[in-house]
């Protein structure tokens, strides 16, 4: 494993800790996307799913328990927890779930390294990971004011996403054979929808002030 | 072991 992949992993949890944290301690979730975070766990569930079936590394299996387990926490809390559940900015989150996920599903079905139950699950949570972040966006969007936890979250999933391109493009050069279209198309793709956010994350943080979207 | 390489990641 090399620097850039366990930058990234580690990006990605603390990613997943600082959305804990408003949630768990503030007991807010305003600004946060359910869609988003059902999105994930649906990316998670689908491409973890061979967690019983391979094995790779503790850390690896660490890893997706993690992710697995933080993803359908999150979802309980904003739908369930009592407090957290008040907080969320429900008139605001409108995307349909289905205008993203058959459309993924439909390209996994064309698309996949191979025609097997793995191959095509893991090309369908690559497809929907790559634009589960559109809700957030949207919602990041329409709500303009962004408190830091929720604009430090959607920078630390963008860096992760980052920082997997640097490890792909390591990877390219250090291993042989090691090339993989689907990964890294939709890799990118995911990345690039955060220019927009990073750009005015940067902008905010230059001039000391609040996150703020133009309109 | 070609095959299996992406896999690893998360």
């Amino acid at each position: 494993m090399n620097i850039f992949r366990l930058a990234g992993d580690l990006t990605h949890l603390a990613s997943v800790l600082v959305l804990l944290l408003k949630i768990h301690t503030i007991k807010s979730c305003a600004g946060i996307s359910l869609k988003t975070q059902e999105l994930y766990a649906i990316v998670f569930a689908t491409r973890y799913l061979d967690l019983f079936t391979t094995y790779i590394s503790l850390y690896n299996t660490l890893m997706k328990l993690i992710f697995l387990g933080s993803s359908f926490s999150i979802v309980w809390y904003i739908r369930k927890h009592k407090i957290v559940r008040r907080s969320y900015d429900k008139d605001q989150d409108t995307f349909r779930h289905y205008f993203i996920v058959l459309p993924c599903f439909v390209l996994a079905l064309i698309i996949h390294e191979k025609f097997t139950v793995r191959e095509v699950l893991w090309a369908f949570s690559l497809y929907l990971e790559a634009v589960a972040i559109l809700p957030q966006l949207v919602l990041l969007q329409r709500t303009r004011n962004i408190d830091n936890l929720t604009g430090q979250y959607v920078f630390l999933l963008g860096a992760y996403r980052a920082l997997y391109i640097l490890n792909w493009i390591y990877r390219y050069f250090t291993e042989p054979h090691f090339v993989h279209w689907i990964t890294w198309i939709s890799g990118l793709v995911q990345t690039l929808l955060y220019a927009d956010f990073f750009y005015y994350y940067f902008q905010s943080m230059k001039n000391n002030g609040k996150l703020q979207l133009p309109a | 072991a070609i095959e299996e390489d992406i896999h690893d990641e998360l």
